[in-house]
């Protein structure tokens, strides 16, 4: 594995959108994934729609029945992969804009910029985790976002950070070697995070946070998506 | 006995924050309004956000101790509570019981050695 890693430099990563006042961040993650997955498997970077996540997937998880998808109120990057194996697969963003409002499904399958195969959840070990981003592309993750709201810049690095209650989607798509951390000594590896609250929040929309430490709960529910190309 | 009570003049009586009115914190408030172009319909909802911001200091503050490598504090989401930034802005739902696995299955081990 390299020391560091950035697949924004490979082209991979579309630029920092904006959620608005919507909690569909799960949907931002979701594309995020498919995004690079598909620019890994074909060369072409595509937008791709979070309304049509928002307005037309209504999927449960297999597992718990009261974790549904439900727009603006909150989903799982997971359920909406089923839905997106079962409905075809995902129109550009240009072709279903986001508005930040569920409205009425309006998906087109004649429309259908990206279709997806299959997922898969990576084992919460952060090397792991690594060697997936490089090999796959970037990786869709849950997190807790408690320190986020007032986070400005630098590396993340709390010393209590509730690991088990996930609240927030992102998308991983790097890591890097040295990040200062005065309390930990030195220069500590990070994170690189993309998040959905648009280019003026935290490092022009991205958050860096420590690694190897399942950091708020960052290696806990973390997925890889897979494309079909045509 | 009545001359003997102390009438409550401040603020903390009511909760309406006037107390914060014409400080540094109120000019950081101003100054976080213009930056971010917020806009209050009525005096009660401005001191309303003029409140929650003053908190949200103190818990950038906090924040600042437990997580000295990052810089905290004014962000455009330091007008919102707690309840409403995760209401408004987050989304996991089910985070609570931890990994949901889907029907996605677990991807391979790989080997990471060297």
């Amino acid at each position: 594995l390299p020391e560091s890693f950035d697949w924004r430099e490979k082209g991979a990563v579309t630029p920092v959108k904006m959620q608005g006042s919507c909690g569909s961040c799960w949907a931002f993650s979701t594309t995020g994934s498919i995004e690079g997955a598909n620019f890994i498997a074909t060369g072409k970077l595509i937008n791709l729609s979070e309304q049509q996540l928002v307005d037309c997937d209504h999927t449960c998880d297999a597992t718990d029945k009261r974790a549904c998808n439900d727009g603006c109120s909150g989903g799982l990057m997971t359920n909406a992969y089923e839905y997106l194996i079962k409905a075809g697969g995902i129109q550009e963003e240009e072709a279903y804009p986001y508005t930040g409002k569920p409205g009425e499904c309006k998906f087109s399958p004649e429309k259908i910029a990206v279709r997806v195969t299959n997922f898969t959840n990576i084992p919460g070990d952060e090397q792991q985790i690594a060697a997936r981003l490089v090999h796959h592309g970037p990786l869709a993750v849950g997190l807790n976002a408690v320190f986020m709201q007032t986070y400005i810049g630098g590396v993340s690095c709390p010393l209590i950070c509730g690991k088990k209650f996930l609240n927030h989607g992102v998308l991983l798509v790097g890591y890097g070697a040295k990040g200062f951390s005065i309390l930990r000594l030195g220069n500590r590896p990070y994170w690189i995070i993309k998040n959905s609250w648009g280019e003026k929040w935290g490092e022009d929309g991205y958050y860096r946070l420590c690694r190897g430490h399942n950091m708020c709960g960052m290696s806990s529910m973390v997925s890889a998506v897979m494309t079909k190309t045509s | 006995i009545s001359n003997n009570i102390i009438r409550q003049v401040t603020d903390v009586l009511t909760g309406d924050n006037h107390a914060l009115v014409g400080t540094a914190t109120e000019r950081q408030f101003i100054s976080f309004i213009n930056k971010y172009g917020k806009e209050y319909s009525t005096r009660e909802e401005y001191m309303h956000r003029l409140g929650i911001f003053a908190k949200n200091m103190m818990r950038a503050a906090e924040h600042q101790a437990l997580d000295p490598t990052a810089v905290h504090g004014v962000t455009q989401f330091s007008d919102l509570s707690e309840e409403e930034f995760e209401a408004r802005f987050l989304g996991v739902q089910g985070g609570k019981s931890g990994t949901l696995l889907g029907g996605g299955g677990e991807a391979p081990v790989l080997d990471v050695k060297d």
